[in-house]
């Protein structure tokens, strides 16, 4: 089943 | 000095109507460009991003930028209060802890002001970069929120395929199976019944639907929605806010791990 990502794995924090 | 009058002050209810339940607490950044407002739900899994233009407000004068931390609950109670057709103006000075709302009825024999209290909301800032998406859809808001209540009924996980033929919604649950698929329609009478499609090429990404779902609550704000989607990234969900700005929404995809 695929896995629910966050949003840090694909943007930095500024 | 904060000061900005807002003729249609029924916009700023209905944006707050739109993330209050995905986000509880927001700082409010006011600067001369306008007001912003990016959060994300506490997850971390779903970000809203706001931008109201200071054109966009009939009187709009702000010393030096500022950071209101409001309740985004406590703010919609305080905006329930202003009729559908009063002018909205937000006062605050720069180092206060309140900001006072004032509504007028149109014909200004009924005024009456608000005063919330700030708070200090401490919270991350994510920078999002402009993106060349893969795939643009832009669709009847309506049609996108009974899209995503249909298939609640049957799922949890949606995977949205986008193509040259049309986008593809595709759920499963112990219920059973559902796709909806939406096709390029650009040559409806009225333009707010239009799908147009921008593809580069195709992409299907898996989304919880609870988040899509909770998206969806912005639809009394614009005739229609924009999905964005580009491989192994989030979507963005946008909804215009007239021509004065955008209330836009980020969902992380679920990945096969």
């Amino acid at each position: 089943t695929p896995m629910q990502n966050h949003l840090e794995e694909f943007y930095s924090l500024c | 000095m904060l000061e900005a009058r807002l003729v249609q002050g029924s916009m700023l209810r209905k944006v707050v109507d739109a993330v209050k339940d995905l986000v509880s607490d927001a700082n409010i950044d006011v600067s001369s460009s306008g007001f912003s407002l990016q959060a994300m739900d506490t997850s971390h899994v779903s970000l809203i991003a706001m931008h109201l233009r200071a054109d966009a407000f009939e009187h709009f004068r702000c010393d030096r930028p500022m950071s209101m931390g409001m309740s985004l609950a406590n703010l919609a109670k305080v905006l329930k209060c202003a009729g559908s057709d009063d002018i909205v103006t937000l006062k605050a000075n720069d180092d206060g802890d309140t900001v006072t709302f004032m509504f007028e009825s149109p014909k200004e024999d009924r005024v009456s002001d608000f005063e919330l209290k700030l708070m200090d909301i401490d919270s991350e800032h994510l920078g999002i970069p402009d993106t060349d998406y893969c795939a643009t859809v832009t669709m009847p808001a309506g049609e996108y929120a009974r899209i995503c209540k249909d298939l609640s009924s049957i799922g949890d996980t949606v995977v949205i395929s986008a193509t040259k033929d049309g986008v593809k919604f595709t759920t499963s649950g112990d219920v059973g199976t559902a796709n909806v698929t939406v096709r390029q329609n650009t040559t409806a009478d009225k333009k707010e019944d239009q799908t147009i499609i921008d593809l580069k090429e195709p992409v299907a990404l898996t989304f919880a639907l609870r988040y899509l779902t909770s998206f969806a609550k912005a639809t009394p704000l614009a005739t229609h929605v924009t999905l964005s989607m580009t491989r192994e990234l989030p979507v963005m969900v946008e909804y215009a806010i007239q021509d004065m700005g955008h209330l836009r929404f980020y969902l992380a995809p679920k990945i096969e791990d």
